[in-house]
């Protein structure tokens, strides 16, 4: 989702 | 997941593995700075205390274990392998970690997105990422012989984000990512501290010289 974004990456 | 952002992590994955080769199978760390590869523990240990509370994909999981372990036991290696480190140019490798740990620290604690332990965390290591390479280019252009190990290692590490960079650029107009401030102006950040070195990288590359940067 659009919140967690860039928390899906290294 | 596009292409962009897996070429960043296959680059980076690269340089890891090139660096562990270097201490594993020819018993050197010469030209490493032990501060640099620190700074990467507290980096991934800061950035995936999430790793037991929050799941995204098996990739993302494994790939946070694969960075999280590498990185200890490169330090490990480097501190207490009585061969390895031996090759350790401690004498050069002087930059004070505390220098940019601390200022990092204060940043993340004044500039975040949320004042929460774990989100605090996350914004620290971003900060600190983009500039741990530091300790590393100045032992580089203390280095007299640079060899190519060490120099692919550092490009594949720039590499990794310049990857990271178009990766952003590709989710924000293809996929309608929102702008996130934080990640994309300490990547671009973390980028540019790897020009000076990518433009010396690349002449010497061209010119079939070793590798030296302009003390």
């Amino acid at each position: 989702s659009a919140s967690t974004d860039v928390k899906d990456e290294l | 997941m596009n292409a962009f952002r897996l070429a960043g992590d296959m680059t980076h994955l690269l340089s890891i593995i090139l660096l562990l080769h270097k201490i594993r199978a020819m018993k050197s760390c010469a030209g490493i700075s032990l501060r640099t590869q620190e700074l990467y523990v507290i980096v991934f240990v800061t950035r995936y205390v999430d790793l037991s509370m929050k799941y995204y994909s098996f990739y993302n999981s494994i790939m946070k274990i694969v960075f999280l372990g590498t990185s200890i036991s490169i330090v490990w290696y480097m501190r207490y392998h009585k061969v390895v480190k031996q090759t350790y140019n401690k004498d050069v490798d002087t930059f004070r970690h505390i220098f940019l740990i601390l200022p990092c620290f204060v940043l993340a604690l004044l500039i975040n997105r949320a004042f929460t332990v774990i989100e605090v965390l996350w914004t620290f290591s971003l900060y600190l990422e983009a500039v741990a390479i530091l300790p590393q280019l100045v032992l580089l252009q203390r280095s007299r012989n640079i060899d190519n190990l060490t120099g692919n290692y550092v490009f594949l590490l720039g590499a990794y984000r310049a990857f990271y960079l178009l990766n952003w650029i590709y989710r924000f107009f293809i996929e309608n990512h929102q702008v996130r401030w934080i990640p994309w102006l300490s990547g671009l950040l973390q980028t540019a501290i790897y020009a000076d070195f990518f433009y010396y990288y690349i002449k010497s590359w061209k010119n079939r010289e070793k590798l030296k940067l302009p003390a």
